[in-house]
């Protein structure tokens, strides 16, 4: 555990926080992508079978656990509780698009062909692209609330955080995963846009809104 | 050194 390692986890952990906020305290998901809410639920069930199989420490279980309640709440509170509030005509992007090749991916390439292992590996090639129904809803509509963006800000902020936390790693403990190294990569650069927009606009008090 | 991986983090 280092600190990029740790501040990455808790700027996911915030992230995930203040979604679920935001939907509970306003009543309403306006503007939050159901789409990509189910895509991270299943990259947190995907990827944490191993509670099962293995046990690493306290912090990662409790954690893992964390997630993926937060995860299905956020789906639940969506689809059922707020269902009303969902803007699903905004919601359009097509996931099969994303899940079927990271599915094929996943099963291409791999550290090992197991199906724990592909698992793991689907859920890290999905997670790095599964804020795009997100992003696209904000280019469709070309506006988001300023929580919405926070939201995003920090969830970037995690895999970013966990880039500099895998140079530290290959250099002081010989760690290095191609797989998780390059997904997070890609993960970030989706960002990078949005970080834009988030700096030159609601950091200056603005509302994120796209030129038409 | 050898390098490896191992599914440690979150």
């Amino acid at each position: 555990m280092n600190i990029f390692r740790l501040t990455g986890d808790l700027s996911h952990l915030a992230a995930i926080i203040i979604l679920l906020l935001k939907i509970w305290k306003s009543r309403s998901c306006a503007g939050i992508s159901g789409k990509s809410q189910i895509l991270f639920a299943l990259v947190f069930t995907t990827r944490y079978l191993d509670l099962f199989t293995s046990f690493i420490s306290l912090y990662n279980t409790c954690m893992k656990l964390i997630y993926i309640g937060c995860a299905y709440a956020t789906v639940y509170l969506i689809y059922a509780k707020f269902r009303a509030t969902y803007d699903g005509n905004h919601d359009s992007f097509r996931v099969e698009f994303l899940v079927v090749p990271v599915g094929g991916l996943s099963v291409l390439i791999n550290h090992d062909f197991s199906p724990l292992e592909i698992l793991w590996t689907f859920s890290i090639y999905l997670e790095s692209v599964a804020i795009l129904p997100q992003l696209f809803m904000i280019s469709k509509t070309g506006e988001a609330e300023t929580i919405t963006t926070h939201y995003l800000f920090c969830l970037g902020l995690y895999r970013a955080l966990y880039l500099f936390n895998w140079i530290w790693r290959f250099y002081f403990e010989g760690f290095f995963d191609m797989i998780a190294i390059v997904a997070g990569v890609v993960q970030t650069v989706l960002y990078c846009d949005f970080f834009y927009l988030y700096v030159t606009k609601v950091l200056k008090g603005k509302k994120l809104s796209l030129p038409a | 050194r050898e390098f490896t991986y191992k599914h440690d983090e979150l």
